[in-house]
């Protein structure tokens, strides 16, 4: 079945960019067929794949804004692997859409018609829960979501998970949240262990209620700091390139064969 | 001289609040008296110092959007150190505000008001370049740049400085950048040295122009990566109260000690 996945976090830097670009690396590997959307203004998957735009070429702005096709915008970014970028303009499409009628749905119409064909679709999203993170909701089926075991990162997850039950509620009934992924773990401090036995019950209470998160788990594969993601980045490379024997690369594989084993919404 | 220094960096998770709770608890303890304002949504900063607000309570939601006194709304959270905290309302700012006149002006407006009287002015900023952190540009007279060493975080900085510039052009003639403070700081990785002199060679270079930029500096105090700080702010404490001879306290209270020199725009 295909597999829909938004990778939405509002906190800052909890490692969304870096899981959708060596997660989606991951899925290629293994010969899925994987589509990446970057809707994050900042543009940093793009970037993280060094396919930043120049001047006049198209993103992912033009298909929301002004209704150009998804299949004249993708691109080819490796082996199984195409990329919908991202471009600064889209900063401005919190104010641009205010008063678009069903503005939260012009991303999934677009991804209807377009006939590229993949088996998974990934969605990095801005560090916010505005339009462009709602429009992912709304285009996918699944949500996952990174997350960094510190005090601050927590706190917003129950309010990320009030916006998921509203728009499964209102706009898209088939929303569920698949998993919580560790990032940037240091499984040795006393605040992650805490942390993470604080998520593990949250998610077992939430077990025999309806909410959309009933199902979903804490990845076992936890995905270790380790200083060659953030220098993959550097380099416009995945880690499966820049440094395939690493613990990011083992991490990241590890966790794509925890995402197609558990697909819970089947 | 009264400092009112915006905390600013559109990239996620650099280490803005964590800055703004214990650079000013260190301004605090030397002495100054410190206000500081909470304008991110998610409200980190006021929960950093365990002040999560109940369901009436005013916020700066009320003072920007209900033109409520600043006066009524700050709350002292320690010895010469009171905050405007945030709530979570404040996240519909950017949609509300779209059609208000001067809505860049309305924090400015709101302290110029106020009668606390305060040495330094701190406010925590969302990880966006939207209205709300116009706002605290146009309420400032200097910008302090928290930046994690890595490339990624290196990569939103000239847009960060070009929207500084258009504030200063258009609305704020008195905004300069003070400095980039180095967060989460790791100086054995190649990755932190490259980037750092990057970062050098990129202001050396600017020292001549008229940007507001040119007399800025990359802080000398790195604060160093330090569980601790992520520790802190899950008790609702800054690094002093929670582990005072940490590498965390040190580091803040260094960095306190080289902004108060750093008064360059005096
Ligand atoms: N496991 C890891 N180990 C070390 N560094 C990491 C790891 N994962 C991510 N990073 C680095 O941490 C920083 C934050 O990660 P990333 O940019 O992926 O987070 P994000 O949630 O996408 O941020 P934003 O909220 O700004 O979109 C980046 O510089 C990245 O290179
Ligand atoms: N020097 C440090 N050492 C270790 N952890 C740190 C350090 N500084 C900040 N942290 C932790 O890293 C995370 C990100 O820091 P913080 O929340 O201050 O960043 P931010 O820029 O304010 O994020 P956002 O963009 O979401 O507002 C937090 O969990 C914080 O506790
Ligand atoms: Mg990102
Ligand atoms: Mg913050």
């Amino acid at each position: 079945a295909m597999r829909q996945i938004a990778v939405i976090n509002q906190k800052g830097g909890v490692g969304k960019t870096t899981t959708t670009a060596n997660l989606g690396a991951a899925l290629a590997l293994s010969g899925r067929r994987v589509l990446l959307v970057d809707l994050d203004p900042q543009a940093h998957l793009t970037l993280h794949y060094g396919a930043e735009l120049v001047e006049d070429e198209p993103s992912v702005y033009d298909v929301l804004i002004d209704g150009r096709p998804v299949d004249e915008v993708v691109r080819p970014v490796g082996e199984n692997l195409l990329l919908l970028p991202a471009h600064i303009d889209l900063a401005g499409a919190e104010t641009e859409l205010v008063s678009v009628v069903a503005r939260e749905t012009l991303l999934r119409r677009a991804l209807t018609q377009a006939t590229v064909a993949y088996d998974v679709l990934l969605i990095d999203c801005p560090p916010s829960l505005g339009v462009l993170t709602i429009n992912a909701l709304v285009a996918c089926s699944e949500v996952l979501i990174p997350l960094q075991a510190h005090f601050l990162a927590l706190q917003g997850l129950s309010r990320l998970l009030q916006t998921v039950a509203l728009v499964r509620e209102r706009i898209n009934p088939r929303l569920r949240v698949g998993g919580i992924a560790l990032c940037m773990h240091e499984a040795t401090t006393k605040l992650a262990s805490e942390v993470v036995d604080d998520l593990r019950r949250f998610l077992e209470s939430a077990r025999d209620s309806t909410a959309p998160w009933s199902d979903a788990c804490v990845y076992r594969t936890c995905v270790r700091r380790n200083i060659k993601l953030a220098e993959a980045a550097s380099f416009g490379q995945t880690i499966f390139t820049y440094a395939p024997r690493s613990n990011g690369a083992l991490d990241y594989a590890d966790l794509a064969h925890e995402v197609l084993e558990h697909d819970g919404g089947g």
